[in-house]
């Protein structure tokens, strides 16, 4: 399946 | 079974900072299946705790199992844990090893 846009997402807390 | 999962770890960390200070990266339908760990920021209540590490698998948050979750959910329910007032730590089921569980 194609990588959806949110593959490489980073979330900082 | 998370906590029969091998090479796992149960980590509490205190909220002792107004942040909880560590960036995650994946969640469901990506490449890395579960949130690892990308950042750990001096002063945050995950580097005061001095158990979490940059590489960590997170397989659960609070006995709440990450599996299936995607990057936002998994974000949220962290994010959760850390704000809510009814309890003062949050626990972590994290391992070393950078495998789809």
């Amino acid at each position: 399946s194609p990588p959806k846009e949110y593959e490489d997402e980073v979330t900082f807390f | 079974p998370g906590l029969l999962e091998p090479m796992s770890t149960l980590v509490r960390v205190a909220k002792s900072a107004s942040t909880l200070g560590i960036a995650i990266e994946g969640g469901a339908n990506t490449r890395q299946p579960l949130p690892r760990i990308v950042t750990i920021q001096r002063g945050g209540s995950a580097h005061n705790c001095g158990q979490l590490k940059v590489g960590q698998v997170i397989l659960e948050v609070n006995g709440v199992s990450l599996r299936g979750k995607e990057h936002r959910e998994a974000a949220r329910l962290i994010a959760e844990a850390f704000k809510t007032k009814e309890k003062d730590y949050i626990d972590f089921l994290i391992t070393e090893f950078n495998v789809a569980l």
